[in-house]
C-alpha cells in the first residue's frame, strides 16, 4: 500500500496569468510527482496542489521566490488517511 | 436489512454491493440490479433501476464514483439510493417522479480504481487499464467521452491525471454507460456527480459555445444551488464547465448533451476547504443530505418538462 507520510495539500492561488502558467509548469516537473486536486483555472480561484515530502522543500521554495501566495491546506496527508480508515473499522467492530 | 447499514461511513466494495442487493430485497416491486458490463479487470458494473412499470419510461442517470477516490460522492450514492427507495410513496415529489419516469444509478461506476484505493493507492483516479508504451497506468474517465475528445482540456501523456485514453470510449468502464444511454434511448436526465469544489456545471467544456438551452439549464442550476444552500448553507457556484472552471475535454456531461440528453449535468461536491475529497466521514451525511434538494429540483424539472 502506497504511504503518503510527510504529503502536503497547498491551497495556491494565483494572482496572474504569469503565476497561473508558472503553476502549469511545475505540474508538468514528472519528477517532482506532484497532483494537482484542484487545476489551475484563472487568477484568485485557488489551486490545490498535493506535494510528495521529497519535493515540498523545492516547491516552496519556488512558490515563494515567485511570489505565489499559497496556504499549507493539508498538513500530513497520510495522518488523514489513517485517521480515515481508524473510522472505517470503528463501526464495523460496533455491528460485529 | 439496510436500517443496520452505517450510511455516515466509508465501506468497501464489497460492503456496498452486499448493501445493494438488501436494497432490492427491501424493496422488490420498485428497485433492482442490473449489470451493464464489466471493468477492465473483469469487475461487475452494477446499476440500480427505480422503477415503479411500465416498459421504456423517460429516464433519469445518475453516477458516482467515476473518479474513484472521491470516496464521498459513492457514499452520497449509497445515501441517495436509500433516499429514493424510502420516499416513494412517502414525498409526492419523489412518488409523481417514479410513477412517470425510471431513475438509473450506478454507484461504483469505477470499480477497480476503487478497489486500488482501498488496497493500495487511496488517492488513485483513473481507470486501471494499462496503456502500451507506458509504465503509467489508467485513464480519466471524464476525458474519454467522445466530445470534443483530444482537447487541450485533456493530457495525451499516460502519466496524466487527466489521460484521456487511446481513443474515445477506450474505457470499459465509460464504454459500458454510452452504450446503456444509446440502447435506453430515452434518457432525459443525466448527473455524474463528483467531488470536489461545491459547482454544479452544465455544458459544455469542450467549447465556449453556449449550449442550446443555455437559459434554461443556468436558471434550474440557480434554483438546485439556492435549496442546495438552504440546508447548512454550503455556497455553490454554477454555470457551463468552461465559464466556471476550464475548458475540460471528453467528459459523460457534455457528451451526454450532445446525444440528446437536455438536462446534463455534474455536481462536484463540498469542499470545506480543508479536505479536498478527502471529506472524514462524519461529513458524509451533510454532504449527502444538503445534495438531495439538488437533485431533487432537477429531477421534479425534468418530470414537468417532457420533451
Amino acid at each position: 500500500e502506497q504511504l503518503f507520510v510527510g504529503d502536503q495539500v497547498l491551497r495556491i492561488v494565483a494572482s496572474n496569468k504569469e503565476q497561473l502558467t508558472l503553476l502549469r509548469v511545475l505540474g508538468e516537473q514528472e519528477e517532482l510527482q506532484v497532483d494537482f486536486w484542484h487545476h489551475p483555472t484563472s487568477p484568485g480561484h485557488p489551486a490545490d496542489l498535493r506535494v510528495p515530502f521529497s519535493s515540498l522543500q523545492a516547491v516552496k521554495l519556488f512558490l515563494e521566490s515567485n511570489r505565489i501566495p499559497y496556504r499549507i491546506m493539508i498538513k500530513d496527508v497520510q495522518e488523514l488517511l489513517d485517521e480515515e480508515k481508524k473510522n472505517m473499522t470503528k463501526p464495523r467492530r460496533t455491528e460485529r | 436489512s439496510t436500517s443496520t447499514f452505517d450510511f455516515a461511513s466509508y465501506h468497501t466494495m464489497e460492503e456496498i454491493y452486499n448493501w445493494m442487493d438488501t436494497l432490492v430485497q427491501d424493496h422488490p416491486s420498485l428497485v433492482s440490479k442490473l449489470q451493464i458490463g464489466q471493468s477492465y479487470e473483469n469487475r461487475p458494473l452494477y446499476v440500480l433501476k427505480f422503477s415503479t412499470g411500465g416498459s421504456n419510461r423517460p429516464a433519469i442517470w445518475l453516477d458516482t464514483g467515476i473518479h474513484s477516490r472521491e470516496w464521498i460522492t459513492q457514499a452520497t450514492g449509497v445515501w441517495t439510493a436509500n433516499k429514493i427507495a424510502e420516499e416513494y410513496g412517502q414525498d409526492p415529489s419523489v412518488t409523481a417522479i417514479l410513477d412517470t419516469m425510471d431513475i438509473f444509478l450506478e454507484i461504483i461506476a469505477n470499480p477497480d480504481g476503487f478497489a486500488f484505493t482501498h488496497s493500495s493507492n487511496r488517492l488513485w483516479r483513473k481507470t486501471r487499464s494499462l496503456n502500451a508504451g507506458s509504465r503509467c497506468v489508467g485513464v480519466d474517465p471524464n476525458r474519454n467521452w467522445d466530445a470534443g475528445f483530444g482537447g487541450s482540456g485533456s493530457s495525451s501523456n499516460p502519466c496524466s491525471e487527466i489521460y484521456r485514453g487511446p481513443h474515445p470510449h477506450s474505457e470499459r468502464e465509460v464504454k459500458a454507460i454510452v452504450d446503456f444511454i444509446l440502447s435506453h434511448g430515452n434518457v432525459k436526465s443525466a448527473i455524474s456527480i463528483h467531488s470536489y469544489s461545491q459547482m454544479l456545471l452544465f455544458p459544455y467544456g469542450y467549447k465556449t459555445t453556449p449550449a442550446a438551452h443555455h437559459q434554461e439549464l443556468n436558471e434550474l442550476a440557480k434554483k438546485a444551488v439556492s435549496d442546495l444552500a438552504a440546508v447548512y448553507g454550503t455556497k455553490y457556484t454554477y454555470g457551463s464547465v468552461v465559464d466556471t472552471i476550464y475548458p475540460a475535454d471528453g467528459t459523460a456531461t457534455d457528451w451526454a448533451y450532445d446525444q440528446g440528453v437536455k438536462y446534463s449535468f455534474t455536481m462536484e461536491l463540498r469542499d470545506t476547504g480543508r479536505y479536498g475529497f478527502l471529506l472524514p466521514s462524519n461529513q458524509i451525511l451533510p454532504t449527502a443530505t444538503e445534495t438531495w434538494p439538488a437533485l431533487l429540483d432537477i429531477m421534479v424539472h425534468v418530470l414537468e418538462h417532457p420533451y
